[in-house]
């Protein structure tokens, strides 16, 4: 479970300080699967870093799973982010100068997997989203879907009970975006807890609820079924 | 004018060749708006990195403003491109650690506009894609979406009679979506070529032709109006 409570977040200081996240609420339960929407610059990336443990919040309480995040150091939130969470940025993040198969088995390495069963399912996550001919590219040599869809794949190869992924469709097809969201709609039948950021209604449709952000406040909070 | 015939790319070399585009013809004239769709992995980006001279085909002639680009040397590229070509890439490329004004800036101090009117300029492009309260931000202290703004800014700062844009919407939502396309139509009643990758059907509306390649090859090749 997530609960965060009044969280703010402030960047920088005197006139040039920018509220990126202004007394947000919200509460998501094991299993769910959540859609944050809003316009560019909104403080949807802001939200998911804080929900996701890779920055802390200026204000506000948040706990993951019981957890106060704010009182633990940075060795305590990287043992959090890598047992619990797997995340695909918005900016896809990829190891460069290291190829497809293994940026995916890295996720699988930092929780100790025995090399022949990482291989094995690292391959099956890139079979997954359509690369299978493309596991020994390394980033500079892949399509910006193609990166995006090794990150898609690193994301969920090590099962993570949370998946957090901001804009996972943005530079996808109409068909690399059915497979990848066909793979969220998966984990989200085996009862892993999902938060997607999106622009895009469509997209936003597969998730059981959307909120909305406006100038780093939650302006909507809807079901969608 | 842009002529391009029987241009092919391969990369890499053995069993591991990919055929990124294998024989595309393709005529553009000056003041057309032209959208290119097709599968990510299709070669989108190839076909434009060559027509921007960024890059050079294994195969096939290229010829921009009658100018025959493969027999032009590193030197002589940087000098048409600089010139003719104004382009948004897929992932940006902005350069770190420097503000949003700065890299607006670059174009037009290559092509020795000076200082004030450089700032002048740049800050009206930033203003028209909705970031002038973000001038003096990093690419590191703005969201992906402001990021692509800001690429977008640097593209029309200098009126190249060619525009390059790869995806230049992927990140953003309709509200940012709908400025740029703005901009872009604005340039094309200017009379400027513009040659635009989208992924998004509403947004390829907005050019004159769309053609969709599969697979390395022109699949479709269809007039909007
Ligand atoms: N440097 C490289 N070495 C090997 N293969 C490459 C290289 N660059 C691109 N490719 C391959 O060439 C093909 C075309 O790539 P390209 O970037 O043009 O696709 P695209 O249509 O722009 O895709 P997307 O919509 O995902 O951005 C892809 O299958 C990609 O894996
Ligand atoms: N390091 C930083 N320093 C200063 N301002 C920042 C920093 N990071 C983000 N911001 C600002 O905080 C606001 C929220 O950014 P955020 O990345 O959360 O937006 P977003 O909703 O994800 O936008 P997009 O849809 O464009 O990705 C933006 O206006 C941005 O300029
Ligand atoms: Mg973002
Ligand atoms: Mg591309």
């Amino acid at each position: 479970v997530l609960d965060l409570v009044d969280v703010t977040k402030v960047y920088g200081d005197g006139d040039a300080v920018v509220r990126a996240l202004d007394g947000v609420s919200l509460t998501v339960n094991t299993g769910d699967y959540l859609a944050i929407m809003g316009a560019s610059g909104s403080g949807k990336s802001t939200l998911m870093n804080i929900i996701g443990a890779l920055d802390i919040a200026t204000a506000g309480q948040y706990h993951l799973d019981g957890i106060d995040i704010n009182t633990l150091d940075e060795d305590a939130l990287s043992i959090v982010r890598n047992r619990k969470i797997g995340f695909i940025f918005q900016s896809f993040n990829l190891i460069p100068r290291t190829t497809a198969l293994a940026n995916v088995e890295l996720p699988l390495a930092y929780r100790g997997v025995k090399r022949g069963e990482r291989r094995d399912r690292a391959k099956a996550a890139l079979t997954a989203v359509g690369l299978s001919d493309r596991m020994h590219h390394r980033p500079n040599e892949l399509s910006g879907g193609q990166q995006q869809r090794v990150a898609v794949a690193r994301a969920l190869v090590a099962q993570p009970s949370l998946l957090l992924a901001d804009e996972p469709t943005g530079n996808l097809d109409s068909r690399a975006t059915a497979d990848v969201l066909k793979l969220l709609d998966q984990m989200h039948d085996e009862g892993r807890t999902i938060v997607m950021i999106t622009h895009e209604n469509d997209v936003a449709q597969h998730a059981d609820r959307v909120i909305v952000l406006k100038d780093g406040r939650i302006d909507e909070d809807r079901l969608n079924r």
